[in-house]
């Protein structure tokens, strides 16, 4: 595709030139952040837990996304668009495709204290869109 | 409540009050020598967790017992992680407690055997959504005291629903009956019947009235089991809610959609209409559709 450069000399390295195969880093995957509920001053009115992971996306989306992270079809067009055609139109993001719910023991105003189930606190998948 | 008769006087509080620690209200400083004559109801008053004042938006104290319940109920119901246990079994996403904003202690006229005090209970509930439909309603007991050995007491509960308008109270026409055992630390009364047609009604309070009356051995209690008899003076009420808002967890088992797919011939086609395989694969696909 041209981006391999023809040089009459052999790769110095071996292994460097396979890693030029292999997934290239930093790619789209999920990342940890444990948040205490004490540095939003939440743990004011939440009594459990004191803090939770609620995961986040990051990083860089490759070309090819249908197969590894369900990307519709139309992320591989618009990546190509952004590729060759327009730069101004957005690449594709890495963001969260799927969540799980997370229970909290919580105060309320009139010291009543309520168990509740909240969907989607956690993400638990990425993908690129 | 000018319809309690008997010199019954209600323990109301105001929200600033409520938020002083409550040996404060019920003792001032220079009264701590009659501590020690007042009767074990004062006592067990004064025993609970002194409620911390308000400060800079931090939320009044909750009961320490009805606080010590749903933190249980947490660990039952939630992982480590806080995250809901795919073993539940139960249809709610929500459960709210409820200790009684105020309390009415009725004199024990007429005793009869085992007679022991009929209590007004006032709980606000402003904090129920209309989205959060009722499953189950319990008034929660909390014994202090455990017994050793295997003890367990009858006792009778009349629950009355007192309305504003007198002439539309609601009494339980059969009162209800059952064994304590006093191994646990818990008691707890199922009366969703009486609460569940208030509750659907969006009401901001509920007052009832409790009436026990405990036997052990079809003898009235002695005064051992006094520990016992404090403990049902202040139940706590326990709301199981389905929340139906966007934002609370629905299982796919509490989706009737889902139920109805469960069980519908796509689902089953082999079983329930005898398909043969390639009209299965369709199925198969149609249901990958869905």
């Amino acid at each position: 595709d041209g981006k391999v450069k023809n040089t009459s000399a052999p790769p110095y390295n071996l292994s460097q030139f396979y890693q030029q195969f292999l997934f290239p880093q930093n790619e789209c995957e999920l990342q940890n952040f444990w948040l205490k509920f004490s540095q939003l001053k939440w743990d004011r009115w939440i009594i459990a837990p004191h803090g939770y992971n609620p995961h986040y996306c990051k990083g860089e989306c490759p070309r090819v996304v249908g197969h590894r992270y369900g990307s519709p079809v139309h992320t591989m067009v618009q990546n190509i668009i952004y590729e060759k055609l327009d730069s101004s139109v957005p690449k594709p993001s890495c963001v969260p495709a799927e969540y799980s719910p997370l229970s909290i023991l919580k105060l309320e105003s009139d010291r009543s204290v309520a168990y509740k189930e909240y969907e989607n606190m956690i993400a638990t998948k990425c993908t690129c869109r | 409540n000018s319809r309690d008769e008997g010199g019954s006087q209600p323990l109301l509080v105001s929200d600033r009050e409520a938020a002083e620690p409550l040996s404060m209200l019920l003792f001032p400083p220079d009264a701590k020598s009659s501590h020690a004559v007042l009767s074990p109801l004062f006592k067990v008053l004064t025993g609970h967790s002194h409620q911390e004042e308000n400060d800079g938006g931090q939320r009044p104290q909750p009961d320490s017992r009805a606080l010590s319940y749903m933190k249980r109920l947490y660990k039952m119901y939630a992982t480590k992680e806080g995250i809901p246990k795919a073993n539940k079994s139960h249809l709610y996403n929500t459960v709210r407690l409820f200790t009684p904003r105020a309390e009415c202690k009725h004199p024990a006229e007429g005793q009869v055997k085992g007679d022991l005090h009929s209590v007004d209970l006032l709980f606000n509930l402003d904090c129920v959504t209309a989205l959060e439909h009722l499953f189950k309603s319990v008034l929660l007991y909390s014994l202090d005291k455990s017994v050793s050995k295997s003890s367990a007491i009858t006792c009778t509960c009349n629950l009355i629903v007192k309305e504003h308008d007198p002439s539309n109270q609601v009494c339980s026409s059969v009162p209800h009956t059952m064994t304590v055992e006093l191994k646990r630390r818990w008691v707890e009364i199922d009366v969703t019947s009486f609460l569940q047609p208030l509750i659907a009604s969006h009401k901001r309070s509920i007052h009832i009235a409790v009436n026990f009356t405990c036997l052990k051995d079809n003898e009235p209690l002695d005064s051992k089991w006094d520990f016992f008899n404090m403990a049902l003076v202040s139940p706590s009420l326990l709301l199981y809610l389905n929340d139906t808002s966007e934002q609370a967890y629905h299982r796919r088992d509490m989706n009737p959609i889902w139920s109805d797919l469960k069980n519908s011939p796509l689902m089953n086609p082999s079983e329930k209409t005898g398909k043969e395989p390639i009209q299965d694969e369709r199925a198969s696909r149609h249901r990958r559709d869905e």
